[in-house]
Parts: structure tokens; C-alpha cells; sequence
């Protein structure tokens, strides 16, 4: 068990580097164990330097930064353990038009092997998807699902869901 | 392995019988504020077998079900139905496609069901922790959660990792 | 001071239903003494009902509800008691396209009698906005103000801000 | 009266001496993620006084300091001052401008100046409270906290309201 785990938290911390590079353009990052000399029970410590940056607490990354960390935990964590599902809830909330596009890239690299169902209002995001679904409210309170065609490729290349109630 | 079909009625704003169709890839789920998306994430979450009501941002199971609206009266039951695509077996149960129930009534009896016949809450954590879904690691990233992770202490991080693992 | 407190309080209480009302397009809200035989140390309880639904507890409201319940009070409490100076960071990240409109008006109002700092990536608060100010990162990871020249309407009335470095 | 200017330097990512000039009215800061907006924020509450290291994503004096990039060595000290046009006399003090300056060095060690005078903290804080300014209350919202507001206990939600009385 706890060769197990020193095998997939090797993995993981490997992949957590590859894709915070990807993310970031650059830098490093590493995962460590609080404790190497007692894995089993050691915590994890993150450590971020950004392209061009010094090696920065997590507390003071920018609100975007720190989802972009997250986000490359969350794909090594699923490189090393690949799930066949994941549901991500406005995780590119935070993103500005180059980091949506960067997150873009790996979602779409990963969704050859895992399927992602995407709630967002990132217009990057939706661009990336393979299908839409559009969720409305009725007047009287009453969730339900509202076809969504896409508008076409507006002058920024971006297309536009049009609402087909 | 995906989840190609999410059946709602009668859970949180989802008064009205609905299907929702995934395919493989990206599935983006877009719509105004406050007509159903999360609740979408909550739903597939709720039917594998979540027990937290807290990170269903309710207390108690009645506070799933659809607690009526200015034009409509209140559910007396909330079900859920997912479907997965099976064929690769991912999930060790010899059926091409897995239909996991969940029902609950204001009573706060709650009932499972895997393809049709009535099982118990840990039959369908067995099997979906079997095909190493946990709903505890990162297969869902609620809103607002993205940079959950980097806010743990590095215990309860490690937690995170050996969830997945 | 108790007369002080609530005097105030009654104030607030009733801006912040008027606030509530212009953000949602209607519905009702409520701030409450939990203990109003004692007011001196009573907490404050608030309800919301949102038009066409049913008043929910505030943890079941999604993200943008929530935000604009919040800003409905920040409102309230900067109407009952003007301050010179307001700084937002990023309050707007929630918000879809209709919702950003009314918080819009709203700032609109305001920035009549109070001076707001508004950070953003929302486009619709930035059209908002009297004055942009710039801010780019150096190669070196150094902050630095850059001018912003709004590139003109687009097809969808929102200026776009064009960097000049 | 209004936040007329802000000069940064050698706070957090502004190495270098930084002039931002605000007008009445709505003003927008904008751009990349990581880029320093919020530090912007967080200057202005710094030099208005804010003790709290952690509502500035800090932890002790020398993380406000600008701790060196690849590109550029640490600072000694940070320094931010913030005038504001006070013809309107909302601060009860004979000056048509108010120039607040805080200076930190990386020892640990503040100073503050009011109009080129060295001054005490509470003589800052005191002047800002005559003139209802509080940085406890609503007059900053930071990124992540528009609906801090709900989620507090209804008892600390009150003192919420008595801060900004
Ligand atoms: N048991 C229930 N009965 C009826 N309505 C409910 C119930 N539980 C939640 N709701 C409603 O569902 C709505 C929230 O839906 P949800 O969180 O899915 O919105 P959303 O589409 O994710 O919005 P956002 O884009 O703002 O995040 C709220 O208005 C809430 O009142
Ligand atoms: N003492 C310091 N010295 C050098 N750089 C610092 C210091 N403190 C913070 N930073 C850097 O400032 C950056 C964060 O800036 P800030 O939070 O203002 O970004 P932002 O523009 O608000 O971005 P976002 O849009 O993602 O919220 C981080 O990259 C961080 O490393
Ligand atoms: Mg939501
Ligand atoms: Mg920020």
C-alpha cells in the first residue's frame, strides 16, 4: 500500500510539473511531501514560480493563477488515475482570454480519453465543446433544457450560442 | 465508459421530468443564472450515492426535492436516473449499459437502484469505487471549488491524492 | 447608540429590499433581527425569494444569485451610510449578460455620489466605466500601467479595450 | 471628496515607482491574470491602515515587500501613498488634498505620514473613521468575498452593519 502510493504521488507530481509548464508557459512547480521520512502519513506541500516570477506562496498567486494551479493538480491527478468522468463546475471563472485558451488545449487533449461535462459561461470553453446543452428557467420556477444552436464564427472567431426555446 | 443519459424529476429545480443527453468528449452546459446548471452537477452527484448534503448546499434530503415555486406546489419524491455507456467494461458488471437510481421522499427515506433492481447504498459505492470513481477525488469540481485544493492543509491534500488513488 | 443602531438597521433593511428588487426584477428580500427582543446583540438573519420561486435558504441560490443578493446589501448599507470611496474586485465574476445590466444600472446610480474602483474582466462593467486604467506584467515580473484606448463599438454595443503598451 | 492618486513602489509586483490617477465616477482596471490588479487593492487598503497580513495574502510585513523576479532583485522597502481630493472637507481636516503615505522595511518596521508629517497609525485611523471610512466594512470588496456577506453567522453579519455605522 504504501509502495502504491509512493508510485502514483511520484507519477502525479511529475505530471502536476508537465502541465503547470503547459499552463503557465514556463516556470516550475513541485509537490513534496511535508515529511519524506514518513510517507504514510506526510501531508503535501505545493511550491509555484511562475514564468519570469520568484517562487511565490500559494496565498498571494492572483485569483487566476491559483485556478490555473489547481487546474494542473486536478489533470495530474487524473493522468495518473484517469477517470472516465469529470464534471467541472466554472473552474475557468477566473481565466483571462490567453489562460482560457491554454486551459482549452489540455481539456481538449484529455477529452480523448475522459469525458468532461462543463458547466461554464467562458465563451473559450464553449467553443471547445462537442456538444451543448442549454439549461433555462420557466417563468414559474421550473428548470428545463433549451436547444442551443451555434451562432456561426463572429469577427473574433468566436461562435455564439443563439437560444432556441 | 461515459455517461450518456441523466434523467431528472422532481430534484432541487427540476420540478419537470428531464432528459439529458452526454457524448463522449466536452459537454458544455451554458444558461443564465440560476436555471439549473449546478443542479445539473448536483444531480449526477446525488445519484451516485452522495451522502454530504452540505456540498449539495442543503441540510437535509427534503431540501433536494423540488420545494415548489410561485406557479407550481411542491414534489413529494426527487429521482435521478444515470445511464452509462458500458461496453468496455469499465465498470466490472457484465452489462453494456449501467442505469444507477436514486429516489428520495420527504420522509427522507432515499432508495437505489442499479439497472432496475432495488440494491443498497453500498452496492453502488462498491461498484463505481470499483471502476475508481470517487466521488471524493477529483471526478467533480463544484463552483466556486476550483482552488479548494490549494486551500487545504497539506494533510487533508494528501487525503485528496489517495481519494483518487 | 441603540436608537443609533436601529435607526440605521431600519434603513438598511429597507434599501436593501429595494436594491434586492432592482437586481432580480422583482421578488422580495428581508433582513431580520434573529432576536428582536434583543436588539443590542441580536445576529442578522436574511431571506431571499427570487421572482417566480420560492424564498430559499441562501446556500441552496446559485453563484449569481448569491452575488447579487450581496451586492443588493453592500448597496443597502452604502445607501444608509454613503461612504467617498468604494473598491471592487472582481464582484461582477458570476454574473451573466442580464444580471451584469442591472448591476450596471445600478453602479451607474451610485457613482453619482460615491467614487467606485472596479476591477474586472466583465465587458459590461467595463462599458460602465468613466475611466480604464491598465494594468499589464513586464517579462521581468514587474506590475506596470499601460493606456487603454476603447477600440469603438462592436456588433454587440460592447467597446473592446485595445492595450497600448 | 475622492481617491485622486495612488503611487506605489516597491509594494508587492510594483517594483518600480508606479503613478495610477483616479476621477470621480466608475473607474475600470483591467488585464491579464497575475498582472497586479488586485495588488492595487491591496495597496490601497495597506496604506489606509489594514493590519490584517491575511486580508492582504500575506502572512507578515516583508510580503508586501516586492520580493524579486528572474529579472530583478528584491526591494528594501514598500511604500505607497494615497492622496485624495478633499475640497468638500468630508475629512475633517483643513487640506483641499490628504496624502496618507505608509512605508514598510523589511525589518518589520511602519511609518506613516499624513501631508509629509510623520504621524501614528491610530492618528490615520482615526481621521479615516471621522470620515466614515472603514475598512472593516463595506468599502472593499476583495476578489472571492462578494458573497462573504451570506456566508457569515447572522452575528458576525451584524457586526458587518455596525462597522459601517
Ligand atoms: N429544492 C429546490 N426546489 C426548488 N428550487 C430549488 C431547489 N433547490 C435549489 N433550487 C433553485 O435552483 C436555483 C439554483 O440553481 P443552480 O445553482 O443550478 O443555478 P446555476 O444555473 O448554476 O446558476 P449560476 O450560473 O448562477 O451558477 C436557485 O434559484 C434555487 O432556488
Ligand atoms: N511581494 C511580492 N513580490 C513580488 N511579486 C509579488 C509579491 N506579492 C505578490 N506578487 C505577485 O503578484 C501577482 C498577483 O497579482 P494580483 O493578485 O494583483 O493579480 P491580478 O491582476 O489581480 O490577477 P487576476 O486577474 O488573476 O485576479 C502574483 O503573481 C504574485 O506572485
Ligand atoms: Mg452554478
Ligand atoms: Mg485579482
Amino acid at each position: 500500500v504504501q509502495d502504491e502510493f509512493m508510485r502514483t504521488f511520484d507519477l502525479i507530481r511529475s505530471e502536476f510539473r508537465k502541465y503547470f509548464r503547459m499552463l503557465f508557459g514556463g516556470g516550475d512547480a513541485s509537490l513534496e511531501l511535508t515529511d519524506p521520512e514518513d510517507p504514510a502519513t506526510s501531508g503535501l506541500e505545493i511550491t509555484a514560480k511562475l514564468p519570469g516570477k520568484r517562487a511565490q506562496r500559494l496565498e498571494a498567486l492572483s485569483g487566476g493563477e491559483r485556478s490555473l494551479v489547481s487546474v494542473a493538480l486536478l489533470f495530474a491527478m487524473f493522468s495518473a488515475r484517469p477517470g472516465p468522468i469529470c464534471v467541472l463546475d466554472e473552474v475557468d471563472a477566473a481565466l483571462d482570454e490567453a489562460n482560457t485558451e491554454r486551459f482549452r488545449h489540455i481539456l481538449h487533449d484529455f477529452a480523448q480519453r475522459t469525458q468532461f461535462i462543463v458547466i461554464t459561461h467562458n465563451p473559450g470553453t464553449i467553443e471547445e465543446a462537442d456538444s451543448i446543452l442549454g439549461v433555462s428557467m420557466s417563468a414559474n420556477g421550473v428548470s428545463e433544457l433549451v436547444s442551443v444552436r451555434m451562432n456561426g464564427v463572429d469577427g473574433n472567431g468566436a461562435a455564439a450560442p443563439v437560444e432556441i426555446p | 465508459m461515459y455517461l450518456r443519459e441523466l434523467e431528472i424529476h422532481g430534484f432541487k429545480s427540476f420540478a419537470r421530468k428531464t432528459k439529458l443527453e452526454f457524448g463522449t468528449g466536452v459537454t458544455a452546459v451554458i444558461g443564465p443564472n440560476g436555471t439549473g446548471k449546478s443542479n445539473v452537477a448536483d444531480a449526477i452527484r446525488w445519484a451516485m450515492g452522495e451522502q454530504s448534503m452540505r456540498s449539495l448546499r442543503g441540510s437535509r434530503t427534503e431540501d433536494v426535492i423540488f420545494g415548489g415555486s410561485s406557479g407550481r406546489s411542491r414534489s413529494g419524491m426527487a429521482q435521478v436516473t444515470v445511464t452509462f455507456e458500458n461496453s468496455d467494461n469499465w465498470l466490472p458488471i457484465d452489462f453494456d449499459k449501467v442505469g444507477i437510481s436514486r429516489r428520495a421522499y420527504r420522509s427522507g427515506e432515499n432508495e437505489y437502484r442499479l439497472n432496475g433492481s432495488t440494491v443498497r447504498l453500498k452496492d453502488i459505492q462498491d461498484l463505481l469505487r470499483s471502476g475508481g470513481i470517487a466521488l471524493g477525488g477529483s471526478m467533480v469540481i463544484g463552483q466556486g471549488e476550483v482552488d479548494a485544493a490549494l486551500s487545504l492543509r497539506p494533510e487533508h491534500r494528501r487525503l485528496l491524492l489517495e481519494e483518487g488513488a
